[in-house]
């Protein structure tokens, strides 16, 4: 499969294959990783989580929660995303990231769909689940932009997230309308001039919850690989936030690749159900993309 | 922040913990508790020879909480924890001053 | 209302407890702890062989009580726990902001 | 004075009260407790079969503390109970309103 569809199937199965393929040495570091498994390469399952192989977690659930979301009638209401994101806490995921709990608690407290400014807010969580508004906004770079960001709020309010969350929505969108990988070089670049803490080359070689490691690390491997598999087998293999690493460089090497390069022993251990939800969700986000322009 | 804890009858632990997820709070901190109170102990067969336990087993849960969380936190327990007959239990509600989360050094609200 | 919580020696506890119910208070929750202080631990014989145990075997009374009855209770615990030696215990005192009878939803001094 | 728990990993306990009683802190009381957050529970054999168990074993400290201790106290525990793992507990700090030692009858400061 070629073309817009191809690259925004890839886009959205790469993060699933990401985050499946990380999850399982989320929170171990390299050296802890060659022992266990020495190069990973496949999707063993297992983790602190206790996973099956090709099981995803809420990189890949909350992804899924705001695409329905931007389904319902009605497209891109922040209310309904917010209350998309609350039907999935109720429905006791595997994982849930600490501020993502926190920001969906008090909307589901007090209603409010946009979290004050916390110091603590610059964790990755918000940036992990932008693909879906990205596919529906693909022709319009101004809504993609104020809509990731919208619906980034609702659990993060950190300049540091902000940035981050703008830049690889846009990167994305700019990829799977077919722009090459260096063209969108340029937008990381002005990133870092912008925030120089996201500089990443020398790459400080740090894969943390902390946004500026994880832009760090997958910034690194996805400009520094050639393929889809080494972006992703080096990506996870750093260990820490493998699963949210994981599913970002997913989303990009996805989309810049297309989903043909996606390995298929990845794609056959892949939660069907998954993938099968991502299917039906990329064929209509992009007619909702479509009839914006 | 404050802390809130729940002195319930042991059985009831499981559906008070999946109904407080129902309103998004995963961390808890239980702890296994005699409790004396109007509700009197029970006799026990031991051996052959009845005696008189004057205690009865009860769980404590303790949950830290944002301040807007209290009054739904504390519906949800009572809704659930409730039999109606004596010794359902109690919850008792504490200020705080600090809350700090080990792993990351977050403290305050972004800490629970 | 204040909760007062009590670390005392394990074989004080009926005595504490018979003395609390004779001044009316009957609503006690008990956890059983181990203790680090200035009382050391004490060396035990397990099949044979010496080892230090760094901590004592303590029990922890939770008690809430309307104020004016706390320095009652304080005293009545002084009293019955004490021997005079090293490690008989402590009593902590925190302020309290609410209480729930779990069985009929009464809050306040009405619920303890 | 001011209360301080800790909730902490089981393996670092000793590390922890080592660490401790170098600041100066030698008067804890410790409680087993169940711990549920966002680290899941383990599987666990008994007899042959394998069942989930869904909470995790972790261990209480409680530490009275004079208020011009607490920040040390937390660092401390900071320091020496974090893993970096998910599950490494949290400190939670009470306001105090009295302390007594039961064997002398001193209050306040001097109690601890
Ligand atoms: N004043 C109190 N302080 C601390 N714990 C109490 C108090 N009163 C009751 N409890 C705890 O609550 C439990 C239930 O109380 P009980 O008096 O038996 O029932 P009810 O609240 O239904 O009248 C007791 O077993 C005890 O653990
Ligand atoms: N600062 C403290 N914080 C919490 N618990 C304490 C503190 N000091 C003592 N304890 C508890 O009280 C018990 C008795 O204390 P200890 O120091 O042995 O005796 P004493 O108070 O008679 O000097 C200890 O085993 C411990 O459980
Ligand atoms: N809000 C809370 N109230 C009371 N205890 C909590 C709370 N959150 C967590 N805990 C306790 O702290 C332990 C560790 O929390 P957990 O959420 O697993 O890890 P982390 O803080 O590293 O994200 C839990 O097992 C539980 O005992
Ligand atoms: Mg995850
Ligand atoms: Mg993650």
């Amino acid at each position: 499969m070629s073309g817009v569809r191809g690259r925004a199937l890839g886009a959205y199965l790469g993060l699933a294959v990401g985050d499946a393929l990380g999850a399982p040495v989320e929170f171990m570091t390299q050296a802890e990783i060659r022992e266990r498994h020495g190069l990973l390469r496949e999707m063993v399952g297992g983790g602190w989580l206790r996973l099956r192989p090709g099981q995803v977690t809420d990189d890949t659930e909350m992804s899924l929660a705001l695409g329905r979301a931007l389904l319902a009638p009605g497209g891109f209401e922040l209310r309904a995303v917010a209350e998309a994101f609350a039907a999935w806490i109720r429905s006791r995921p595997i994982d849930v990231g600490n501020t993502c709990r926190q920001g969906i608690r008090r909307f589901m407290m007090d209603g409010t769909i946009k979290a004050p400014p916390r110091e603590w807010h610059a964790g990755n969580g918000a940036a992990m689940r932008i693909l879906p508004v990205v596919l529906a906004s693909l022709h319009d770079p101004e809504a993609c932009r104020t809509r990731s960001l919208a619906q980034a709020r609702i659990t993060h309010n950190h300049p540091l997230s902000d940035a981050a969350v703008e830049t690889l929505a846009e990167m994305t969108r700019r990829l799977v309308l077919g722009e090459s990988k260096p063209a969108v070089r340029g937008l990381v670049d002005e990133l870092v001039r912008r925030s120089p803490l996201f500089r990443f080359d020398p790459y400080p070689g740090r894969a943390s919850g902390y946004i500026v490691d994880t832009l760090q690390t997958v910034a690194h491997f996805f400009f520094g690989s050639e393929d889809f598999e080494t972006c992703l087998v080096g990506v996870v293999n750093r260990g820490g936030d493998a699963d949210t690493t994981g599913a970002l460089a997913g989303m990009l090497a996805g989309a810049a690749c297309g989903v043909d390069a996606i390995p298929r022993t990845w794609r056959r251990t892949l939660d069907p159900k998954v993938a099968r939800e991502i299917e039906t969700q990329v064929e209509v986000l992009l007619a909702l993309g479509a009839s914006v322009s | 922040m404050k802390k809130i804890e729940a002195i319930i009858k042991p059985f009831k632990l499981d559906e008070v913990k999946d109904a407080l997820s129902e309103v998004g709070i995963q961390g808890i901190t239980v702890v296994e508790v005699k409790g004396f109170g109007r509700q009197k102990g029970h006799t026990e067969l031991y051996r052959g020879a009845e005696y008189v336990v004057d205690f009865l087993p009860k769980v404590k849960l303790e949950i830290v909480v944002p301040d807007n969380l209290v009054s739904q936190v504390i519906d949800t327990i009572e809704r659930t924890a409730r039999t109606g007959r004596i010794g359902d239990g109690k919850i008792f509600v504490y200020p705080m001053d600090e809350v700090v989360r080990i792993r990351t050094g977050e403290r305050g609200e972004a800490a629970i």
